[in-house]
Formats: C-alpha cells, structure tokens, sequence
C-alpha cells in the first residue's frame, strides 16, 4: 500500500524524471543524503532497474579517515493530497464451443493518500565535487568487493529527497462483489477468492496507514563511475551511466618480445 | 538468448508515438523463438504451466517472487528465497508448484533444486522468465485484465490481431473479438498498455499512444506467450 501511494505520487509529480519512489517503509531511514543505493540493471532492456539501499554512506567506502559532510538545502517542495479509484462495473456473456460462460463483477478501490505539505532535501552537487577531488574508494571495502562482483549493479550516491513534515495517513478502501455462472469454475474479475459455480461473493477491506513525519517519500541518485583504483567520477550528466571499470588483465608476454620492447628483464614473468 | 544480447548491445530503440502497431511486428516473430520451449512441451504439462501462470496474474505479490527467483535461475545464482518466505502457505504453493512445472522443486531446506534433466531445460526457464518479467511490469489493472482474456478464452485472437496488423496497423476482426463485450475488454487493455484500438466494422486500427515507453513491448510479449501456453495440439 506504502509502495502503490508513493509509486502514484512519483508518476502525478515527476513522471519519467529522476524520482524513484519508496517501496518500503522500513528502508526510510537508510535514506540519507550521500548514502550508498545500489542500482540493479535487469535481465531484460524492458525492465525497470531495481535500487536497493544500505547502510553505507560514501564516506564509509573512502580510503582516509576525513569524511565528506554532505552539504544539504533544504526547501519546501509542495502539500499534496492524492485520491485513486476505479470502479468496475462489467457483464460478460460468451460462448466458448459448447461452453456458455456469463460474470458479472462490480469493484471498487479508492486509495487516498494525505501526504501534506512536503520539503525536499538536496544535496550541494557542487560542494561534493570539490570534497570528491582527489578521493579514493577503498577496494577492498566489503561492500564494494561484494558490488563490484556483481556485473549489473552501479553504486549510486543519494542526491535528493522529498520527505513528510507531519504525521500523514494513507488508506486503502477495496470492495468487490461479483457474480459468476458457468459451466467452468470461472474467477471475477478483480476477485482473488475462487467462486462455486453461480456463486456470489463480496469481500471488503479497509486499510489506514499512519505515517511519521520525517518519511522518505522518493528520492533521487546520482551514479558512481568508478575506476579500478578506486578513482571515482559523479555522473551529472542523465545519459552518463556509472559502474565500475573492468580489469584487464595484462596477457602474458614471452621473455624475448619483452627484452625487445624494455631491455632485458630481471625476473622471468610467471605464466598466467 | 541471441536477440536479447542483441538489444542489450546496441541502443534499445524507443518505440514511436502514434504510430502503426507493425513497428512491433519483427518483435513478435522474435517472440515466437523465444517462446518455442512451450509449444514444444508435452501437452498435459503445457497445460499445467498455463494454469499455473495464468493463477499468478491474479497475484502480483506471487508475480514477483516467481520473477525474483527465475531471475536468480537464469543469471546462475542461488536464489533468495527471503521473500518466498514471506508469502502466506498458498501463495508459497501457486509459487513452488509453478517452479515444479519448468524443473524446479523447492521443497527440501528451502532451497531451488534443480529436478533431472527429463523435468529441466534452461530454456524453458529462459521462455517462462521471458514471459512473467513482462507479465510483472504491468499494473495491477492491466494484469486483471489479462487474466480476463485468459478466462475468456480471447488470447489467441489477441496474438492472431497482434500478427496479422498490416503496415498501416489495420486487421480483420475476428470471432470472438468482433462481439462488442469482448472487444472492450481487449480494447481496455491494450489502452492500459498505451495502444489505442478503433473499431470500424469488421476491422480494427491498433496504434502506439502518445507516450507508449516499452508498454506496447511488454503486452505483445505476454500475449505471445500466453498464446503459445495455451495452445492445443
């Protein structure tokens, strides 16, 4: 319900920008600025990406003990009520071979969320470029080594957020009732519960969330291209994508061709 | 395999707006490759993958850990079965009975194990993550609906309008999309995938919406493999 509501307010404010919505309410507090969010390429071009937090921040994956205090701008973003629903209302009658199958299905689901006056926080790109001069990422940090196997996930740095200011509340009301005749033990539409033949059914639900202030709502990333040293670059370009640098490694030369190329060497190489 | 690599290498092309639905005809014959695992399956057992499939498009919840863990399959990891975990016992069955179906039992410790070669071909877990990955990119409206024409028994004339749309993106109606019930629901849910279908008689005008992203894609892509799922011998 967390998931649809803030997948609804994205798609109403910033439809196909840069907002990714919150799906879980408990990665809220992960979410703070210049934390670490890995960005999951899917198996498919079609798919979306998948963006899973941490609990790193890039300070934490850094060589040296000076860490990088994000500078933040906080500023009001907008008060926003959301209200969906549908309501279904269908009669089918066909025939399929010697079969004649009718449903009849009446729905309704109203999702209103009372988000309320919203702040965004944003991250000063341009203070972080300058704290990211001449900045290492440490290899052999767990997490990145754990990352960095994984050939389809890009770290990312969290850029943006747009937050709660007040407790808020989300519910969800659904209410269905259908009807169903049938040679078949056919299902309504919208109706998970399974129906006896010429059957009726009604199921109802209400759900209310109450929501903190200080909740992540959606927020925005910034992509790490990261060199097998461990230099870094930010992407602030949209069409610039991160990742890390494959390693290439060096082939094998024969002692001769070497000596051509450097003088003699003082080790053999050993073979690969 | 070869015509994902494909797409994964050179830039993915965006699909025009408003245009002639046969921008995505050579996709769909693509499609039929990709989906040849089904319709070389056994009958009963083709059967039974329908069913379990077309269970799974009424729970979006199921969708994605199936997705989830055909994923991990296919990109040779060991699955995480967390979020199985987290299913109530008969979302947990539709999910371990519809892995059974390709290959896969799930029983012992919690673990994806795969079944003897009889049972497991790796490309009929490719075709049938082909299929649920597009299947769990819809909404919720649009996967209801679906389901709709999964009862109803109009997919194959869903497939046979999505192959036989000429270059202007006109076809010929066909039983049983020519009654008017029938065709609102296709025309429904080819709306919910940014395609506008027109009716004009005894044919039909399929075009891309204004701003159709992969949804167009993504329907042509379940409808295939429903389609060839629930094909009889």
């Amino acid at each position: 319900m967390f998931a649809k509501a803030t997948s609804n307010f994205v798609k109403q404010i910033d439809s196909d920008g840069e907002l990714i919505p919150v799906a879980r309410l408990n990665d809220s507090d992960k979410l703070q600025p210049l934390c670490l969010v890995i960005k999951r390429k899917r198996f498919w071009f079609w798919q979306k990406p998948k963006y899973i937090s941490s609990p790193f921040t890039l300070s934490d994956v850094l060589t040296g003990d000076k860490p990088i205090k994000p500078v933040v701008v906080d500023s009001d973003f907008l008060k926003y009520e959301g209200t969906f629903g549908d309501i279904i209302g269908g009669n089918v009658e066909t025939e399929v071979g010697n079969l004649n199958i009718s449903m009849e299905g009446k729905g309704s689901s109203k999702l209103q969320s009372s988000f309320g006056d919203l702040r965004k926080q944003e991250v000063d790109v341009l203070h972080l470029l300058q704290d990211s001069e001449e900045r290492v990422i440490n290899m052999d940090h767990p997490f990145v080594q754990q990352t960095r196997e994984r050939p389809n996930e890009v770290f990312g740095v969290l850029k943006e957020k747009v937050i709660t200011t007040q407790k808020c509340l989300i519910s969800e009301q659904v209410q269905e009732e259908g009807q169903c005749g049938s040679m078949l033990g056919l299902r309504a539409k919208r109706i998970k519960v399974s129906v006896q033949e010429n059957g009726n059914m009604q199921k109802d639900s209400s759900v209310v969330l109450e929501i903190p202030p200080e909740t992540v709502l959606a927020y925005s990333i910034i992509e790490l291209s990261i060199k097998t040293d461990g230099q870094y670059e930010l992407c602030l370009l949209p069409d610039k994508c991160g990742g890390f640098e494959a390693e290439t490694r060096k082939k094998p030369v024969s002692p001769e061709l070497q000596s051509l190329v450097d003088g003699p060497m003082d080790e053999p190489m050993e073979p690969d | 395999g070869g015509w994902i690599q494909r797409k994964r290498s050179e830039d993915v092309r965006n699909i025009p707006s408003e245009a002639p639905l046969s921008v995505l005809k050579q996709d769909l014959e693509e499609f039929k490759t990709q989906f040849k695992p089904f319709a070389e399956m056994p009958e009963d057992k083709r059967s039974a993958l329908f069913k379990m499939v077309n269970k799974v498009l009424y729970d979006k919840a199921v969708l994605i850990v199936v997705e989830n863990v055909l994923e991990q399959l296919s990109s040779g990891d060991k699955p995480d079965l967390t979020e199985l975990e987290e299913l109530n016992p008969s979302q947990k069955a539709c999910v371990t009975a519809l892995l059974q179906a390709i290959g896969y039992s799930c029983e012992k410790e919690s673990k994806v194990m795969e079944m003897d070669s009889l049972h497991r071909s790796p490309c009929l877990l490719t075709a049938t993550h082909f299929l649920t990955s597009a299947m769990q990119e819809m909404s919720n409206s649009c996967l209801s609906e679906l389901a709709s024409c999964c009862d109803l028994q109009i997919i194959h004339a869903l497939c046979s309008l999505l192959s036989s749309i000429t270059a202007e993106g006109n076809s010929s109606l066909e039983t049983p999309l020519i009654e008017e019930k029938t065709f609102h629901i296709a025309e429904h849910l080819f709306a919910l995938s940014n395609i506008n279908l027109q009716k004009d008689q005894s044919a039909v005008r399929a075009t891309t919406g204004k701003q159709p992203g992969f949804l167009p894609l993504i329907l042509c892509i379940a409808v295939s493999g429903l389609a060839t799922l629930s094909e009889s011998h």
